[in-house]
Order: structure tokens, then sequence, then C-alpha cells
């Protein structure tokens, strides 16, 4: 997974192109995938690594690497 | 300990929201 597909998964996030996701974003995601609104929340808490209620394409990408470091990609 | 319980658990449901990202780009089940 490259950088362009972390691209696109955080404008699947990113509906309406602002640059950054909000929590409400996260929240819309629940009918797009299999995750309830608690582990939407849990997501978003654990990669708003600076707890503002914004996550950047950084924050985004330091958490998709987390995430592949643990070699969790099937 | 609580809070590596809690790290663990974090880990898991973001494997899965990223996995689920990668689901529905590739289209895979």
């Amino acid at each position: 997974v490259g950088q362009s597909s972390i691209l696109e998964f955080f404008q699947i996030c990113d509906i309406e192109n602002k640059g950054f996701i909000t929590r409400r974003n996260m929240q819309r995601l629940n009918g797009e995938l299999p995750l309830s609104a608690e582990e939407l929340e849990n997501v978003f808490d654990t990669l708003d690594s600076d707890g503002n209620g914004y996550l950047t394409l950084d924050e985004f990408s330091s958490g998709f690497s987390m995430f592949s470091v643990c070699s969790y990609v099937q | 300990d609580p809070n590596m319980k809690a790290g663990a658990a974090n880990e898991g449901v973001l494997a899965n929201f990223f996995n689920s990202l990668l689901s529905k780009k590739t289209g895979a089940p």
C-alpha cells in the first residue's frame, strides 16, 4: 500500500474534501464500513494523536504506518 | 496492565478500520 492509497483512504473519510477529518466525518462511515459507531470513535481517538479533534493527512498516514508495522495487513 | 490491554484493543480496531478501507478499495469482501 503506497502513499497514493493512503491519500485515497483519507479522501474516503474526508467526504467534504476539507483536508482534515472530523469526528462527525468518521461517524458517517458507520454505514459504509463494517465498524460500529463506538469502534469508529475509538479509531478517531487513536489516530488523533494531538487530540485537537481534527485528523490531518499526517496523523492519518502515521496511524496507517503504525498499522502496517504491526503487520495486520491481510 | 489495563493500559496495555486498551492499546492492544485499539490496534485491533485500527486494523479492522484499515482492512475495511482496503477491502472497500479492492472490492474484496
